[in-house]
């Protein structure tokens, strides 16, 4: 795919449990 | 509020860890870029938190990684 994630960047709201965390999970 | 230590960190599990950061990170952020605070943060928070918790303690890190993060999201707005 051309890469285009409309997804990203997972966006950060205080108080709220960020997304990213599945990008980034070991 | 006291500052994040790294042992706070390391005494969190991943999850809270990456909240914990972006917790601290967001309203420093949305100082310099209030519109896409959100964007940015999630987008600095992939980065690793040894290199968050500098950034947090380094107003200059911290401002040269954000204008980074704007630009990188720019480029990436442009292309959709």
């Amino acid at each position: 795919s051309n890469g285009t994630n409309v997804n990203w960047p997972p966006e950060f709201c205080p108080g709220v449990p960020w997304k990213g965390l599945q990008n980034i999970d070991p | 509020q006291e500052p994040l230590t790294a042992s706070m960190l390391a005494a969190a599990p991943l999850k809270e860890q990456k909240q914990l950061l972006g917790e601290r990170l967001y309203p420093l952020i949305q100082m310099l870029h209030p519109v896409v605070a959100g964007k940015i943060t999630g987008m600095l928070l992939e980065i690793d938190n040894s290199e968050l918790l500098h950034m947090l303690e380094s107003p200059e890190s911290l401002h040269a990684k954000v204008e980074e993060a704007v630009a990188v999201l720019q480029a990436h707005q442009a292309k959709e």
